[in-house]
């Protein structure tokens, strides 16, 4: 019968996308956003 | 070849070395830890401080929210003495929000004193205030400056 | 004289040089780059010969200090990921700093020097997971790609003109040559990896859809690879973990990428045991974000009146390429067309068959029957059928009935046994998903094989087919939904009249319940 999908560990209904904060196949809980930074770039002239 | 491998695999003797390597592998399962961007400096052997000085940022340096109250010296000194970490893209963001502009040419950043005496497609010319980050470190007037659109970041 | 141990002492010493500069907190760009020119200019990485010896050296060492790391328990993860970040940041370095000696073309020499330090960090893992078996450890290795990832994703930026040809590299030649089937001791670091925020998001995201056909071909080896495993219903702890990760992924790409599986939906159920039905019925779920669908609970739901019921759905996956051998595509293509020989349908049972002779093969597949033939068979004249349907709607529109795919559908009905039936029954509820012309075209085929059923015995494989699907845990694909209470509803099929709907008390509560959820 397969599994209650919804306690995987993952917000099936959050209105932002889940890749950015899935951490990781093997983690019980990917919403755990303090673990990792959000996505952001640098432009290479701030290397001063 | 993918079908030869899958041949081996999907026969008796090699299925259960796989099956085998699967399950020794369950020891080593990667974590969110392992994942972590990597860190750029880790102290060998750190010297053990009492807890309250903290070894890492606190999580509150991530906030977007905390570089709105900080003052402006404090964005300047986080953009030049934290580079290519997040808390710098947030104080380069912060700087952006109160009209800075970040000159490519002179790695600094500018900010109109008054409305720029010429405009064209190519720069505005006018009275600016930069930071002096390399000597003084302090805000200084520039008169007639021209800021070229090739050197905005 | 690469094997010399002065030499291999030598780059030894050079790495360990790296790891202090990269180390030392006040390392910046300008000191990486001098770092880099005194490299060149020692030689290290001019000669193909020495360069290669140079990585495996930094590959092995950066393992090597891991494992010694972690064998003095006090290490964190930090301190005994130190030298694997200094050597990724290394890599990337020198692919940023790369120019072609020719000076024709620096992006695709900077690809080519990337591919090649990639594949001796392959030839290093490969090694160790021959050499170290059961002891072999992927952490370290997860770890050497994770921060690449990391890394190139800091330079995107400065790397933008190749960025795209650096995550094909890594997707069509590191992580397809490292796929579970071949090194099963890395699996877990596999899947982390392939479904990596830096690695999969950026890959679906790549303008026009480009990268989809490389991750496609990674989602497929997880699949290939799961099969023996979800075959058999109980799972061990591995297998258990490895398939919850699975649906993690999936879950993923059904959130944040639903087009992608709705594109390649026939390719993945190609491959999937048609034991697994909820992972199965996940992937047919999947319908495009622009879409909304009608509540299938809607009383007197016109499905044929919604527009976009005559739209085709976009099938990326090569679903023909099944019927090319025994020249079945072309015999199908002239009995469409024709509607002769009259044999033809007759054969076809026979078409299905794996040889008997090819024990191995039925043995791996777990049946007597080719399940991608039967897969590709129904969905090829499917679809050529809606094209005929199309054609000819001009002139009024021909019952669905009697016509060439008729013929086939019906004839295989009748000539395969029960297992072929399902399989068969299988393949047409494989295309009832979101409202397209596939779905619709496939509901009507299967309530119509319902109706004519010469036997009783089809009518129970049709509902049993449907049934199974809606009685798993959720998601279930709403063409499923929207067929089976048409089936239970319109008083046409006379489903309740039908004993097999009585035939056990647990079934006949099982109908009662799905059918007041319905």
């Amino acid at each position: 019968l397969g599994s209650d999908l919804t306690t995987l560990g993952l917000n099936l209904n959050s209105p932002d996308a889940l890749y950015a904060t899935f951490t990781s196949p093997w983690s019980e809980n990917n919403q755990a956003v303090g673990l990792i930074e959000p996505e952001y770039h640098l432009p290479s002239c701030y290397n001063v | 070849s993918y079908e030869a491998a899958e041949e081996k695999f999907l026969g008796k003797e090699d299925g259960f070395h796989i099956q085998q390597m699967l399950d020794a592998s369950l020891q080593y399962v990667p974590e969110s830890l392992d994942a972590e961007r990597p860190k750029h400096y880790v102290p060998r052997n750190p010297y053990h401080t009492s807890s309250y000085y903290p070894q890492t940022p606190p999580p509150i340096f991530d906030n977007p929210a905390l570089f709105e109250k900080f003052d402006i010296d404090t964005l300047f000194f986080i953009f030049y003495y934290q580079q290519g970490t997040y808390q710098q893209y947030l104080a380069a963001r912060e700087l952006k929000k109160q009209s800075w502009r970040f000159h490519k040419k002179y790695l600094t950043w500018f900010q109109r004193h008054e409305e720029p005496k010429a405009i064209t497609d190519e720069y505005e010319q006018g009275t600016y205030i930069y930071f002096d980050y390399e000597g003084a470190w302090c805000q200084r007037k520039k008169t007639e400056f021209r800021f070229e659109y090739r050197f905005l970041e | 004289d690469v094997e010399n141990p002065g030499l291999r002492e030598q780059l030894t010493s050079f790495f360990a040089e790296w790891v202090r500069v990269y180390q030392h907190p006040t390392s910046n760009e300008k000191i990486y780059a001098t770092f880099i020119m005194q490299l060149q200019q020692q030689g290290v990485l001019k000669g193909e010969e020495i360069s290669s010896m140079f990585f495996r050296v930094c590959t092995e060492m950066s393992v090597e200090h891991y494992l010694k790391q972690k064998a003095a328990s006090h290490a964190t993860p930090a301190v005994a990921y130190q030298a694997i970040d200094a050597f990724s940041k290394l890599i990337v370095l020198l692919v940023k700093y790369h120019s072609d000696p020719d000076g024709v073309n620096n992006n695709v020499a900077k690809i080519n020097y990337l591919t090649k330090i990639l594949s001796i960090i392959v030839l290093v893992l490969a090694q160790a997971h021959e050499q170290r078996r059961q002891q072999f450890n992927q952490k370290p290795f997860f770890r050497l790609f994770s921060s690449l990832l990391n890394d190139l994703n800091s330079y995107e930026q400065q790397l933008q003109p190749i960025y795209f040809q650096i995550l094909t590299a890594l997707s069509n030649n590191t992580f397809h040559t490292l796929q579970p089937l071949f090194f099963p001791g890395f699996t877990f670091a596999w899947l982390s990896l392939i479904s990596h925020r830096l690695f999969m998001p950026k890959l679906l995201l790549a303008e026009n859809q480009k990268g989809w056909p490389a991750f496609h071909k990674l989602l497929i080896c997880l699949f290939r690879f799961l099969v023996p495993f979800l075959r058999n219903v109980e799972m061990r702890d591995t297998t258990r973990l490895l398939y919850k990760g699975t649906l993690r992924v999936l879950l993923v790409l059904l959130h944040d990428f639903p087009e992608f599986l709705c594109d390649y939906h026939f390719s993945f159920c190609d491959v999937i045991p048609s034991s697994c039905i909820q992972l199965r019925n996940l992937i047919l779920s999947a319908f495009p974000r622009n879409m909304r669908l009608p509540d299938p609970f809607t009383p007197n739901l016109k499905v044929d009146l919604l527009p976009e019921i005559s739209q085709s759905p976009r099938v990326l996956s090569d679903y023909a390429s099944a019927l090319i051998a025994n020249n079945l595509k072309n015999d199908i293509d002239n009995y469409l067309k024709t509607r002769s020989p009259i044999s033809f349908p007759l054969d076809l049972r026979n078409k299905l068959m794996i040889d008997p002779n090819n024990q191995s093969e039925i043995t791996s597949t777990g049946s007597k029957y080719n399940v991608s033939v039967i897969n590709a068979l129904v969905l090829y004249v499917g679809i050529q059928a809606i094209g005929q349907l199309h054609n000819k709607s001009a002139q009024g529109t021909p019952p669905v009935t009697h016509s060439a795919p008729m013929d086939i559908f019906q004839q295989l009905l009748i000539d395969l046994d029960s297992e072929g039936r399902y399989l068969f029954l299988s393949a047409i509820a494989n295309q009832l998903r979101y409202p397209n012309s596939h779905t619709h075209y496939f509901s009507c085929i299967l309530l119509y094989l319902f109706a004519e059923g010469s036997q009783e015995v089809i009518k129970e494989q049709v509902t049993r087919v449907l049934l199974e699907r809606l009685i798993v845990n959720r998601p279930h694909p709403w063409g499923l939904l929207i067929t089976f209470i048409e089936l239970i509803k319109n008083p046409r099929y006379n489903f309740w009249s039908h004993s097999f709907t009585r035939c056990a008390t647990d079934i006949e509560r099982l109908f009662d319940s799905v059918s007041r959820s319905i």
